[in-house]
């Protein structure tokens, strides 16, 4: 199945 | 310092259990407004947002802002000797270097005192932007938890599928495949049983059902949970 993805793809720190 | 006394344990006990597999250690950020946390799972995949509000606790207390770095094993096997109608009291000092907890039993004969010791935790904080989601489910939060300890017996996925009038959660792996799809049902007599699908457009998002498992641990603490999808955007619950 996929692979889930980083959040830090997502969205950056704060 | 802080000092917050819950009327129940029971409220932490949920809480715990259900942020304790996905979140090894992590900082409480206490405030006068509250109790939040934010935090990852180790391979940064889910993350767990928490805001137990001053107002949920009598009294509350917090004079300065602290980060209390708690490990949540710990704190897991800690809130097991509660008993779940015992008055739960926590307390830190200035400089604090361990999390008292006092459990206290409703005729007050029995009194259990817990200290844990605190962590350093390096907090990834993510900047999460407002997002207006293409769909939006709400459903029974038992219901969401049985599809996806159902559709495990397929796959370690799910496709979740949102179109007008329902959605489909669907598994499919080398043994065979299934799916199960919830239709709205607005003319419920209580508001937990209410499943609702507000749609802006059509999706259909995968999602690794392990980390869903993990969230639907949280069933325990609200009868209705919300899942909101949109393409290249994490799902929400």
């Amino acid at each position: 199945g996929p692979k889930q993805q980083s959040l830090f793809t997502y969205f950056g720190p704060r | 310092m802080l000092e917050a006394r819950l009327p129940s344990a029971v409220t932490l006990k949920k809480i715990i259990d259900a942020v304790k597999e996905l979140v090894q250690d992590a900082n409480f950020d206490c405030n006068d407004s509250g109790i939040a946390l934010q935090a990852m799972d180790s391979s940064h995949v889910a993350l767990v947002a928490l805001l137990m509000r001053a107002e949920g606790f009598d009294p509350y207390r917090c004079d300065r802002n602290i980060a209390l770095g708690i490990n949540f094993a710990t704190l897991a096997k800690v809130m097991k000797c509660a008993g779940n109608d015992d008055n739960l009291t926590i307390k830190a000092g200035e400089d604090a270097d361990v999390l008292s907890l006092m459990f206290e039993s409703t005729n007050s004969d029995r009194i259990s005192e817990f200290d844990i010791k605190l962590m350093d935790v390096d907090a990834d904080h993510l900047g999460i932007p407002e997002t207006d989601y293409s769909a939006t489910i709400k459903m029974p939060s038992a219901e969401f938890q049985r599809i996806c300890r159902d559709l495990s017996v397929m796959s370690e996925t799910v496709t979740i599928e949102a179109v007008k009038d329902a959605v489909k959660f669907i598994a499919s792996g080398d043994t065979g495949s299934g799916s199960i799809t919830v239709k709205p049902n607005q003319a419920v007599d209580k508001k937990d049983m209410e499943v609702t699908v507000t749609l802006q457009e059509p999706v259909k998002l995968a999602f690794s059902l392990k980390y869903l498992n993990h969230f639907a641990k949280a069933s325990t603490l609200a009868g209705s949970v919300t899942l909101s999808l949109s393409d290249d955007v994490p799902l929400m619950i």
